[in-house]
């Protein structure tokens, strides 16, 4: 049959390229007597050998023992797929059509075995053909594309080779633990994979941020879903030490990754998950000292690298949807019938559960939440740059005003999330950092919140406590605006009723 | 609550955790030189 | 949403089992970081991902070959090797190669022997540097040679020799002079 000439032929490729280097003149004749005779002419065969080819490495992975060379196949299929990418000249289909017809044939037997067999998946020979792709793309794109003679056809190559990644990427999205659970660890592997993280985190323009915060999305949401408060399954447990160490090599690597990306990673970050979140927030630009910020004579606007404006890589205004509108036009001209409607926006359909540090279940919609309070912050900092820091280093201002009515007009749920989403904000020193200290400062003396001073202070002091407790890193701004809140003159906290009612808060507090 | 079957996943998931060997680069074709060969029990094993 | 809330976490004794400490609180990233490679003094920022073996340590049990480029200097090396001309030296095959190897200096053949254990290399460089009067120390694993300014004392028996020695350190990779009693039925 149609499908045993391609198992043969794919067959004969594996013996080849154990018996010749892979730059050996007989691989490309080998491919160019696979393109005249037919066998990759056209799109249906393309489909029939790339089944019978991931067929066969799959196959023969399971049939090996395991001490021999169980992906020899693999390895032989994903230099295959690179050689068809580098040496074919594209016309009907284009090189990226070609490379995810491929990966989308290959899905379809990856979700057969992993439907079809129930448990005795196995996700390694699935693992390696990614792996070895990745491997294999690298040493072919070295120098970029060094090995191929024809300068427009580097280019072509050169360009196409970002398009790669992020073509990757889309399978790997697609291959998502929540989609895929018995895939889940090989799939860590891979989003972290040597060949792929450090490339999609450096490709030029940062295009490939956008499919990367998606994966790690994935990954927290898998997260998220599965850690309950009680009994979180030791899997899980396990995929967190992975996904915690990953972040702490981006953190350390890449740390603008994590700057700029603050925001949609925490809209997604399970709340218990207190150190990650820090790790998150505590990313600095490289090559940026911090100035001590338990010193005493640390004034937070005297420091310069508060007058910058962070980047934030993805606009939280795109998740203000139907608010956008109201928003804006507050902080233009405020009025109380536009901060009622904020205000009233704020409340989900119905509860969701979510794990948090005290509370099981969410009726606010914290995503919007966040969108709105970083929105005003950075429109907060755009409005400095253009007129005075007066202009919004004052109580009146619009943009305190709103986060002010968030407050006084929620009910406890939506002042702690609102303070939450501020805490967010106070990371190393920057334009954001040091409006979000002075919106919190007076918040925290303020003499508006009526009876409700005392709940709302208690937020404050809670939330920024958790962060400090939790084990290192912490975040710069924290320590530095719960720092001002412990020496402040005009509240101590040590005397407030919610400090001295819990001796081991009590406690906790008098040593810092 | 993740439903049995998908715990079960995970955890065959977890016990064929590919490992550094799985991710290191493909080596198909090996020189002749650089072929298994019988040398002496006492020396080196490990590179 | 006060801060008793946060009293589960911060009572050690009662550890509540509502919330794993080492997943909420965290745990001291220290070992973490070292398990990385990342040093904690912040201008030593080497990178990791480039060589990032898997995220787990305990499935991180070897190296991976990182992504690495051959400097054009390292090719195209004329007559090095009795190669000719432009074309690259080569050394793959036992027929044609295997004599070449008289060519490569100690340091080469050590690197070769330690480097690909198990092959059909190792056993060549073993040749080659028995013929330059290095022996292998089966126990000790390293090689040696007689230091040429100093004949060993044969010990009475014959079974062992006091004298003074080159042995090859593949840790610190250079040779070091030793003093040393050698039993012959050692090395090989």
């Amino acid at each position: 049959t149609n499908q045993e000439k391609m198992f043969l032929v794919f067959t004969e490729w594996v013996k080849l390229l154990q018996r010749v280097p892979d730059d050996d003149v007989k691989v490309t004749v080998f491919i160019r007597q696979m393109m005249d005779k037919g066998v990759i002419k056209s799109t249906e065969n393309v489909i029939q050998f790339t089944k019978a080819a991931i067929e066969l490495s799959v196959g023969s992975f399971k049939e090996s023992d395991p001490a021999s060379e169980v992906f020899i196949a693999a390895d032989a299929f994903s230099k295959l797929i690179v050689k068809l990418l580098v040496v074919q000249v594209f016309t009907s289909l284009s090189r990226s059509e070609y490379l995810k017809l491929m990966l989308s044939v290959i899905t379809i037997v990856f979700s057969e075995d992993q439907g079809m067999t129930g448990n005795s998946f196995n996700e390694r020979p699935y693992f390696r053909l990614i792996s070895s792709l990745l491997c294999q793309w690298e040493e072919a794109s070295a120098h970029n594309f060094i090995k191929v003679q024809d300068q427009s056809y580097r280019n072509e190559l050169i360009d196409f080779s970002p398009e790669f990644y992020n073509i990757i990427a889309s399978f790997l999205h697609a291959f998502q633990p929540i989609a895929y659970p018995g895939f889940s660890f090989a799939w860590i592997t891979l989003i972290s994979h040597r060949m792929f993280l450090p490339k999609m985190l450096r490709l030029p323009g940062k295009a490939g941020w956008s499919k990367l915060v998606l994966l790690f999305t994935d990954l927290l949401k898998f997260m998220a879903q599965y850690t309950k408060k009680s009994d979180v399954p030791d899997a899980v447990s396990v995929v967190y030490k992975g996904a915690l160490r990953v972040f702490l090599a981006v953190a350390n690597d890449a740390p603008g990754f994590l700057v700029e990306n603050h925001y949609e990673l925490l809209n997604n970050l399970p709340p218990v998950y207190m150190q990650l979140r820090n790790v998150i927030l505590s990313a600095i630009p490289k090559n940026m000292v911090l100035p001590n910020p338990y010193d005493a004579e640390l004034r937070i606007s005297d420091v310069e690298a508060c007058q910058h404006v962070p980047n934030v890589y993805y606009d939280p205004v795109q998740d203000l949807k139907s608010l956008k509108k109201p928003v804006d036009n507050y902080l233009r001209i405020p009025s109380a019938s536009l901060s009622r409607m904020v205000s009233t926006s704020l409340f989900k359909p119905g509860y969701e559960k979510d794990t948090g540090i005290g509370y099981d279940s969410v009726s606010v919609d914290t995503k919007l939440i966040n969108a709105i309070v970083l929105h005003v912050g950075i429109e907060a900092a755009l409005e400095k740059d253009k007129t005075t820091a007066t202009a919004i280093f004052n109580t009146k201002s619009s943009y305190y005003t709103l986060l002010t009515s968030m407050l006084s007009d929620g009910n406890t749920e939506v002042r702690f999330h609102v303070v939450q989403a501020i805490a967010n904000q106070l990371r190393f020193p920057n334009a954001h950092t040091h409006w979000f200290n002075y919106v919190l400062k007076n918040f925290f003396i303020s003499e508006d919140w009526g009876q409700d001073t005392a709940e709302i202070q208690e937020i404050i002091v809670r939330t920024l406590l958790e962060r400090v407790v939790t084990n290192k890193p912490h975040c710069w701004g924290i320590v530095v605006t719960f720092t001002e809140l412990l020496r402040s003159s005009e509240c101590s906290i040590m005397t407030l009723p919610f400090v001295k009612d819990i001796p081991e808060i009590e406690h906790i507090i008098k040593h810092l | 609550t993740m439903p049995a079957e998908m715990a079960a996943q995970l955890e065959s998931s977890l016990l064929n955790c590919p490992d550094s060997l799985d991710a290191d680069t493909p080596k198909l074709y090996q020189t002749p030189l650089s072929l298994p060969h019988p040398t002496s029990i006492f020396f080196p094993n490990e590179t | 949403y006060g801060l008793k809330a946060l009293l589960p976490l911060i009572r050690r004794e009662d550890q509540s089992p509502d919330y794993d400490p080492s997943m909420t609180l965290g745990i001291d990233l220290t070992p973490v970081l070292q398990s990385l490679g990342i040093s904690s003094n912040a201008n030593g920022r080497q990178r990791v991902l480039d060589t990032f073996p898997s995220p787990w340590v305990e499935t991180s049990r070897s190296e991976v070959e990182p992504r690495f480029f051959v400097p054009e200097s390292f090719t195209k090396i004329p007559s090095v090797l009795q190669s000719s001309g432009s074309k690259n030296p080569v050394f793959n095959s036992v027929q044609q190669d295997h004599a070449k190897i008289s060519l490569f200096q100690d340091e080469t053949l050590f690197y070769l022997f330690y480097k690909h254990p198990g092959s059909v290399v190792q056993e060549l460089t073993y040749l080659e540097l028995r013929k330059r009067n290095w022996r292998y120390h089966k126990t000790l694993k390293v090689w040696l040679t007689k230091d040429p300014m100093m004949e060993p004392v044969v010990a009475p028996g014959g079974a062992s020799e006091r004298g003074s020695y080159v042995f090859f350190d593949p840790q610190r990779w250079e040779k070091c002079q030793r003093d040393f009693v050698l039993f012959y039925n050692a090395i090989m």
